[in-house]
């Protein structure tokens, strides 16, 4: 059987919340080692990685290593029903349709359970290889947010370039054009304030704005995101979810022909 | 604008 419980059940709300709208449907994959997904959008544009380990849950066992189809709205439906100081259980019986998920209340006068159906999704894994990036850059996920929010409605695309100046997003559109450049700065006492920039080799790419956007519903999950970038390459727009896990967003990039 | 590419196009398949 599986059982994963969690004493911050918020956590597994806000990352259901980040995940809903960019891919309908996903297996979660549980082993001894912990919980993970991986699933493309359905442009197949973007891809989302997510491994949570079996040592950030309060409890965690798993007997037999299964795929959980979850679709994600219907998970994200029965999630809104648990209280954002629950701790949360999910269940399942080796092979079974369906998932449980046990809500209790910090004080432990209220237990709900709600039963999700699974379903049979056939998932093409990718091999994601661990590799050097020519540019990395941490920055607080609030800016990082606030930078796409912002650029989405001036352009379809961004241009994000780093260098030793910093790194700089820019778009046009109708309205006209728009740049953000952020310097490495790592003056605020915080380290979650910081923007740390580890750059290799300068490097130049275009993406598509919508789904840089879309990443950013994964902001409460942590307060700081690391983006990756190499030529030629898909971004990876990283949240750590504290000593649980995290969630990456690929996402190709814009080539010209 | 430049070429949407799949993601699939960068990942080997496992």
């Amino acid at each position: 059987m599986f059982e994963a419980r969690i004493t911050q059940g918020a956590v597994l709300k806000k990352l259901v919340e980040a995940l809903k709208e960019l891919v309908t449907e996903g297996n979660f994959d549980v082993s001894s080692t912990g919980l993970q997904l991986q699933a493309m959008d359905s442009s197949h544009v973007c891809l989302v990685s997510l491994a949570l380990r079996e040592d950030g849950f309060e409890h965690f066992r798993c007997d037999r290593n299964m795929a959980m189809g979850i679709h994600f709205q219907n998970l994200s439906k029965i999630l809104k029903c648990a209280g954002n100081e629950d701790t949360i259980t999910l269940k399942a019986e080796d092979n079974a349709d369906q998932l449980t998920l046990m809500f209790e209340s910090s004080n432990q006068d209220r237990i709900s359970d709600f039963d999700l159906k699974l379903m049979s999704i056939e998932s093409e894994h990718l091999g994601i290889p661990d590799q050097e990036y020519s540019a990395e850059i941490k920055m607080p996920s609030s800016e990082y947010q606030r930078i796409v929010r912002d650029l989405t409605s001036i352009g379809d695309t961004v241009l994000i370039s780093a260098t030793k100046e910093g790194i700089k997003f820019s778009t046009s559109g109708d309205v006209g054009t728009a740049n953000v450049t952020l310097r490495h700065n790592t003056t605020p006492e915080k380290p979650e304030e910081q923007t740390i920039i580890d750059l290799k080799e300068p490097v130049a790419l275009t993406f598509a704005l919508r789904y840089l956007n879309n990443f950013a519903k994964a902001t409460p999950l942590a307060p700081v995101v690391k983006l990756s970038l190499t030529k030629d390459l898909p971004i990876v727009v990283e949240y750590q979810i504290g000593e649980l896990g995290a969630v990456k967003f690929y996402l190709a990039p814009k080539i010209d022909d | 604008k430049g070429q949407q590419r799949s993601i699939a196009a960068f990942f080997a398949r496992s």
